[in-house]
């Protein structure tokens, strides 16, 4: 069939997992000035670091109830709300079908880096969402510490190891992670995430290798001694947010705060993690629109959403409904959007989408506008496309309209809050 | 308030810098 104009037709099995990892390594680009390049991959499936990809991925219904509690947390910290209120959000009970078969892994992504000397090869979140840094570190047991699959970091056995004293400048330079002076004059921290996961330990520096030529001496980060929450898969989380104590304000010197990402669009596939490249004007090939920033939540990297089409025709929401800002982050798995800017793209997918009478399947958690493709060979879909501020347009495709069979997108707070 | 989540940043590569944001699709 031609396909109408503002419309994508794919297979349908497109959304199924792959079982092998079909990508060779990603050829991240290569741009003058320094750049250090990781592999990386989904959490779970046959791409992550082979020694986590055999763990079970939690539930879909997991995976999106953590997920509303951690944009509840950042809608709630961009609006200024104290620590109190951040956390102690119920998440709604999500009832989820047992019967998908659609990709489910946790849309979560890692890359693998070595710390300390010798190096301990360690699988790392990357979250540009925070700022702290962590691994789980020895002497270190349930329950106080998940069950991770990697050899456990031991700083006793590293030689470029060294706690953060109290009253230094790296240990003040924890600010709100409510950094305190534990034994021996050691400098503890304590991170508590928006979806209830949380980790505590002792400020730290020691190498962390990132490639075969790239490695950040002294890194600072926390030497976790208790972790909870839905830490599967991973040995810790490299914080790439705004603030100082991340790896980007840690490595400013060196890549000059700049750095990209390509995150895989199915487990069986790569991207990838480059710091460094050029700053200044982007390369060929981007559009770009204006980094702001939230004075209530320094971390976040916010641009401007200006606009949402469906099948190539604006809606009609009004850009007051935008003035909030969007927080760019690579740990939250829906894009939120402000509550009329949600109703209007579900209204505008649903009439679209009526036209080829798709089954509709039942709600999904957070995720309302939903359709069974079983035994469709293809499906098409209206193209979906974000506007933002100097004009720079996303035009999603298949895997960034859909996931879990379902419209990926859910509604955040109040309009321009 | 919006969040861009992961599900829309796939493929695109997200290049960060002082100033600006920029996406580039197809990327992976």
């Amino acid at each position: 069939a031609v396909e109408a104009p503002g419309y994508v037709t794919v297979s349908a099995a497109s959304f199924k997992p792959g079982s092998t990892c079909s990508a060779p390594d990603p050829v991240a680009p290569q741009r003058n000035g320094t750049s250090a390049v990781l592999r990386l991959t989904h959490r779970h499936g046959p791409c992550a670091p082979s020694r986590t990809s055999s763990l079970a991925a939690p539930s879909v219904a997991d995976t999106l109830r953590a997920d509303q509690r951690r944009a509840e947390y950042i809608l709630r910290r961009v609006s200024g709300a104290g620590a109190q209120q951040l956390l102690g959000s119920k998440a709604a009970a999500a009832t989820v079908p047992a019967n998908w078969g659609y990709d489910i892994g946790t849309l979560n992504y890692v890359v693998t880096a070595s710390l300390g000397t010798p190096g301990v090869a360690q699988t790392l979140e990357v979250d540009t969402g925070s700022d702290l840094s962590w691994v789980q570190c020895k002497p270190c047991s349930a329950p106080a510490c998940y069950n991770q699959k990697d050899p456990l970091f031991d700083p006793a056995q590293s030689s470029s190891y060294a706690a953060v004293p109290c009253g230094g400048s790296a240990c003040a330079g924890l600010g709100m992670y409510e950094s305190s002076c534990v034994s021996s004059a050691q400098c503890g921290y304590v991170v508590r995430y928006g979806d209830g996961s949380s980790t505590t330990g002792v400020y730290s520096s020691d190498t962390l290798t990132l490639t075969s030529t790239d490695a950040v001496q002294g890194f600072l980060f926390g030497c976790g001694r208790a972790q909870s929450g839905l830490f599967t898969g991973i040995d810790g989380l490299l914080g790439l947010g705004r603030l100082q104590p991340s790896l980007v304000g840690q490595t400013a010197g060196t890549y000059g705060g700049a750095f990209s990402y390509c995150l895989p669009t199915k487990p069986s596939t790569t991207g990838y993690l480059a710091l460094g490249g050029a700053s200044g004007a982007a390369p060929a090939g981007f559009s770009t629109t204006q980094l702001l920033s939230s004075p209530s939540a320094p971390t976040y990297y916010i641009v401007m959403l200006t606009g949402i089409s469906v099948g190539g025709q604006p809606l009609s929401v009004p850009a007051s409904a935008f003035a909030g800002g969007t927080v760019v982050d690579t740990g939250t798995v829906v894009t939120r959007l402000p509550p009329a800017a949600y109703a209007a793209l579900r209204s505008a997918f649903r009439s679209s989408m009526a036209s080829y009478s798709y089954p509709a399947a039942p709600p999904t958690g957070i995720l309302d506008t939903c359709y069974n493709f079983a035994g469709y060979g293809a499906v098409t879909l209206p193209t979906v496309a974000l506007t933002f501020s100097s004009g720079a347009t996303l035009t999603l495709g298949a895997d960034g309209i859909l996931s879990f069979g379902c419209l990926a997108f859910a509604a955040s707070g109040s309009d321009g809050g | 308030m919006a969040i861009l989540g992961n599900v829309q940043q796939r493929s695109f590569e997200v290049r960060i810098d002082g100033a600006s944001v920029g996406f580039k699709p197809n990327s992976c």
